[in-house]
């Protein structure tokens, strides 16, 4: 996944089961931001994976504020690709085993 | 270990936690 300067790792173990994760989000790098980042540390934060929308949490995590307002996509798109790298280990594992 | 805690409005729970050290720039 590109390198935004902000990661997002799991949480807890995924069992593969789970319709909602624990995820950890954090700032690598501030100079990726356009925003002025103030820092508060790691953000852990339960997402749903069915029906939950990566860009709907980051906008919560503005409104909390945690970012600045043009920094919603980055935010959103980084947690965007690890609920896809989350995603595709579960089908491979589930397409494996079968 | 000092960890706060932030709910938005819709509901969500946010906790702040420290930045895991190991896990800064590991690249």
């Amino acid at each position: 996944a590109e390198d935004t300067g902000v990661r997002v790792e799991l949480n807890e173990e995924d069992d593969g089961k789970k319709s909602s994760i624990a995820l950890k989000l954090w700032v690598e790098d501030p100079k990726k931001l356009k925003g002025k980042y103030k820092d508060t540390g790691a953000i852990e934060f339960t997402f749903g994976l069915v029906n939950e929308v990566p860009e709907v949490v980051a906008q919560e995590m503005v409104e909390s504020g945690f970012f600045l307002d043009c920094d919603v996509k980055i935010v959103g798109k980084s947690i965007r690709d690890r609920v896809a790298l989350i995603k595709w280990r579960r089908e491979r594992t589930v397409s494996s085993g079968n | 270990s000092a960890t706060a805690q932030v709910v938005h409005s819709a509901g969500r729970r946010f906790i702040v936690s420290p930045v895991p050290e190991a896990r800064l720039k590991e690249q």
